[in-house]
């Protein structure tokens, strides 16, 4: 038996839209500690890793680990029927071909069910090895989503480059060329809004636009974005999702040809 | 510039 209570349907709509642009469909690997999905996009540019913890859900109960592969579209289509402030519960029985989302208004007048067929995925996982990045960018989220929307009306590749003083984004393209920089904030009143930038040493690297702008949907997740880089292994851009887990997507750079 | 794939710097578990 599974069975997955959140208080509010929202922070699963959230992580779904934060999903359903790269993923066609995903396996979520269910056991005792939480929810897991791994997954590239289609293709096989990016690695979407979700983790939702067991003990950020309201009530979690997982007997035997499971993996559910899901469709996102027809998941969408059933998130779409909860309200935001519903209580959604996932089901599955042991073995089963399908998953049932349970929708309850807050004062339990509505009470809706929702069954899904289960796909079987053939998903492979990818091992990601340990890095010490040189460098890590925590901006916030908004702002984020705004530079990489800002500049991909420009050009396909974004050249970003981390220094002490501070991170630079840069395109350029038919029309001419831009570049956001943003200096390191020493904001301590409000961490919130703050830029800061850990660095080993600078780092120059280009990504495609489309990809980053799919990673940002995960804005609402959280406030604050995380950007961690190296030379020549993949961009890791990662959001916390309060009290239940992460998203991260990774990247892999552009190279010269 | 060249897009290389995901995999070619994660191993396949």
């Amino acid at each position: 038996m599974f069975e997955a209570r959140l208080t509010s349907a929202a922070t699963l709509k959230k992580v779904l839209e934060a999903v359903k642009e790269l993923l066609n469909e995903a396996s979520f690997d269910c056991s005792d500690s939480g929810i897991q999905l791994q997954a590239m996009d289609n293709s096989h540019v990016s690695l979407v890793s979700l983790t939702l913890r067991s003990d950020g859900f309201d009530k979690y109960r997982c007997d035997r680990s499971l993996t559910m592969g899901m469709n996102l579209a027809s998941m969408s289509k059933i998130l779409k029927c909860a309200n935001n402030d519903d209580t959604v519960t996932i089901k599955a029985q042991d073995d089963a071909d399908t998953v049932t989302f349970v929708f309850e208004s807050k004062k339990q007048e509505k009470i809706s069910d929702y069954e899904m067929k289960l796909m079987n995925l053939d998903q492979e996982h990818l091992g990601i090895p340990e890095t010490d990045f040189s460098c890590v960018i925590r901006m916030p989220s908004v702002e984020f989503a705004r530079i990489v929307r800002d500049l991909a009306q420009f050009g396909e590749t974004v050249l970003i480059c981390c220094t002490k003083e501070g991170v630079k984004f840069s395109v350029s393209g038919d029309v001419g060329s831009a570049n956001v920089k943003l200096a390191q904030t020493n904001n301590f009143d409000k961490e919130e809004e703050s830029v800061s930038i850990e660095m080993q040493e600078p780092v120059s690297l280009s990504f495609a636009c489309q990809y980053l702008i799919s990673f940002t949907k995960a804005t609402p997740l959280s406030p604050r974005v995380q950007l961690s880089m190296s030379s020549n292994v993949p961009l890791v851009v990662e959001y916390e999702i309060a009290e239940l887990g992460y998203i991260r997507y990774y990247l892999a750079p552009k190279i010269e040809d | 510039m060249f897009q290389p794939a995901i995999t070619s710097f994660f191993t396949r578990k």
